[in-house]
């Protein structure tokens, strides 16, 4: 387009060099840029309408299958480092990954809270895909107040296992994503009974699916919550379980455990149990980012090809040249930068923190927790305003789905309550500035 | 804030503005100066969270109130210095980050994006706090407008180079009006003759409803 093109040419500063600068650290361009290239490569993109003209039921079948393609196509690539995997996969699904939750939540809770028996048990089953798992732990009644979970798991002496229910409404497992037809097993976080006392909220590995059939077993109950606002590839399920038994070794036993008589011993910080959670609310500020800097390369990119109004020559003006669409789009583009190079410190000293000793990590979990709830609650909420902003500025057409703003704003927006409601968020940064 | 008025040392960088104790600006020479837009966002939060600290403390002395009842009863303000604060944070991370930029023009041009941004959420909503606190004046903030509307023409020309920096493939984009070449009418016609709708040229709900009520 010609418009563009004379755009291009005005350009005062190297464009590879700002991009190599700005995602110099954590985005890792040419490894991006390879590895998104060589998704997009795949003929299986050539199969199918696009997204948007899929039935519920179709657009599900088509994620699932292009998420399994995709994890046969890295493991041929040996894509093997997780950061890489997940760019990987999410540019051959639309990022719609029909296993997310699985890598980036239910894999690292295993690394994470599992003895080295469980570890062995599990990774590699779980690695290989050979289960599927996702990370129950919200509730019908019960969202950021951990404490208020009323899922119970009361060990049994005689059995030497867990009984596992939900014994409320209020207690039914609500929202996990790709719980509700993808799932055969999940991480679920219940209150621990055992000898008549609560020992708290401790992980549980439970199998929801047979292997073979993928029936729910019994006294399961499992299946999606209602439509969404967007997501429609999410899955996001519910799950009832009715007096289910498990074996006593799956309860994730690296920082508490249950021996045979049922005592009930704490071997590490319990405040490493939400350290999951920080780690996908720090991916989640670089998401956001990404998302408004696209959102703002559509806006601006179209606002320099549409024309409209007349100037006083008589001649049809480029809506960029209007003030007021600068003053639209120029604090978004601004705002984009500013986020990246946000998300970049705040990486940086999130890696710092994992890199110390344990009990330094603890010493500085509330301020990495604090910055990132603060982040989360901010990226998310001023770049789903401007998303909305960049929308209003493309007219008509940016409420075509086919324009992807419609798509990014709903993310956005569905950003602002998951992982921590925004509000609540800054509550606890509050708490933090205070306790400093 | 205790730890700042005893002395110690604090344990995270990301509060160390805290400790500071400049107070006085002089605004309007100090415009072109960036380091001067991160000092005033983290003077204005140190100033809502020394309030804040101040406020607790006299509640603490002459109440009987929890501290939960006190934190409920100010989460309002708690919520807005936390927002604050997360302002202090980006725009230090923003500036932090590009001064160390190596090529000038590419510097010349982040400097401009972090001047917007500094200036555009200055003038958002928060300029009440700035103007409470003496941190600007009514002329100062007058001034800052026209330094925004400068600054957008300033990067009006770098505009479409400064998203080609993101670097974001057309199939990531997933947009028929971002697209890198530009066509955006034919990526806007070609999407709308995929819509299955079009697949037949009369849709079975006209034959099966609408066609009799025709013809009576």
């Amino acid at each position: 387009n010609v418009h563009l093109l004379r755009e291009r040419q005005k350009t005062t500063f190297d464009i590879e060099k700002l991009t190599q600068f700005i995602y110099s650290d954590y985005f890792e361009v040419d490894a991006r840029r390879k590895l998104s290239r060589q998704a997009y490569d795949h003929p299986i993109h050539d199969t199918h309408l696009p997204l948007e003209y899929l039935d519920s039921n179709d657009y599900y079948e088509t994620l699932v299958r292009k998420s399994i393609i995709a994890t046969d196509e890295a493991e041929k690539l040996g894509i093997s480092d997780s950061k890489h995997l997940m760019w990987y996969l999410g540019a051959f699904t639309e990022e719609r990954v029909a296993f997310s939750l699985h890598l980036r939540m239910f894999v690292p809770t295993i690394v994470m809270m599992a003895t080295d028996e469980q570890y062995q048990q599990y990774l590699e089953l779980a690695k290989k895909f050979k289960i599927i798992g996702t990370y129950c732990q919200t509730e019908l009644g019960h969202g950021s107040d951990l404490r208020r979970l009323e899922t119970i798991a009361v060990f049994e002496h005689s059995s030497d296992s867990f009984i596992i229910d939900t014994p409320t409404i209020t207690a039914t497992k609500f929202w996990p994503g790709y719980l509700g037809r993808t799932a055969n097993y999940v991480i679920l976080m219940a209150q621990l009974y055992t000898n008549g006392k609560n020992c708290g909220l401790q992980p549980f590995l439970v199998q929801i699916r047979d292997f073979n059939t993928h029936e729910p077993l019994p006294g399961i109950e499992v299946g999606e919550i209602s439509g969404r606002l967007a997501h429609e590839a999410g899955d996001n399920g519910y799950l009832r379980l009715t007096n289910v038994r498990i074996p006593r070794n799956q309860m994730l036993m690296r920082l508490a455990n249950v021996d045979r008589n049922g005592n009930f011993t704490r071997l590490g910080d319990s405040r490493l149990v939400y350290a999951t959670m920080l780690t996908m609310r720090v991916s989640l500020c670089a998401y956001n980012a990404i998302l408004l800097a696209r959102a703002t390369t559509i806006a601006i990119r179209y606002s320099a090809v549409r024309y409209q109004g007349q100037n006083d020559k008589g001649n049809e003006m480029q809506i960029l040249d209007y003030p007021l669409q600068q003053d639209k789009l120029f604090p978004c583009l601004a705002t984009s930068y500013a986020f990246i190079c946000s998300f970049s410190r705040l990486n940086q000293i999130y890696e710092n923190v994992m890199a110390s000793k344990p009990d330094e990590i603890l010493q500085q979990l509330p301020d990495i927790h604090s910055l990132s709830a603060g982040l989360k609650a901010m990226t998310s909420s001023i770049s789903e305003r401007m998303s909305q902003i960049c929308r209003l500025s493309c007219g008509g057409h940016g409420y075509l789905i086919s324009s992807g703003l419609v798509g990014i704003r709903l993310i956005l927006d569905a950003g602002c309550t998951y992982e921590g409601d925004n509000s609540v968020l800054l509550q606890q940064t509050a708490k933090y500035l205070l306790k400093m | 804030y205790q730890q700042c008025e005893n002395g110690e040392e604090l344990i995270s960088p990301t509060v160390a503005y805290l400790k500071e104790t400049a107070t006085i600006f002089s605004p309007i020479s100090n415009i072109s100066n960036l380091e001067y837009y991160c000092k005033i966002f983290e003077l204005r939060a140190r100033r809502l969270i020394k309030d804040m600290y101040t406020k607790l403390l006299e509640i603490a002395a002459s109440t009987s109130q929890s501290p939960y009842e006190t934190f409920l009863e100010n989460s309002i303000e708690l919520v807005h210095i936390a927002r604050c604060h997360m302002e202090t944070f980006i725009i230090r991370s923003f500036y932090d980050k590009i001064k160390v930029t190596s090529d000038s023009s590419v510097q010349n041009i982040l400097n401009q994006l972090f001047e917007l941004f500094a200036v555009y959420t200055l003038l958002q909503n928060q300029t009440y706090d700035f103007v409470k606190f003496t941190i600007l004046s009514a002329d100062t903030i007058e001034l800052l407008k026209k330094r925004y509307q400068q600054l957008c023409t300033k990067i009006r020309p770098n505009a479409v180079g400064l998203v080609d920096a993101f670097d974001f493939h057309d199939k990531e984009l997933n947009s028929v009006l971002g697209q890198y070449d530009g066509d955006v009418y034919e990526a806007l016609l070609e999407r709308a003759r995929l819509n299955p709708s079009n697949k037949t040229k009369i849709h079975p709900a006209w034959n099966n409803n609408l066609l009799s009520l025709m013809k009576e």
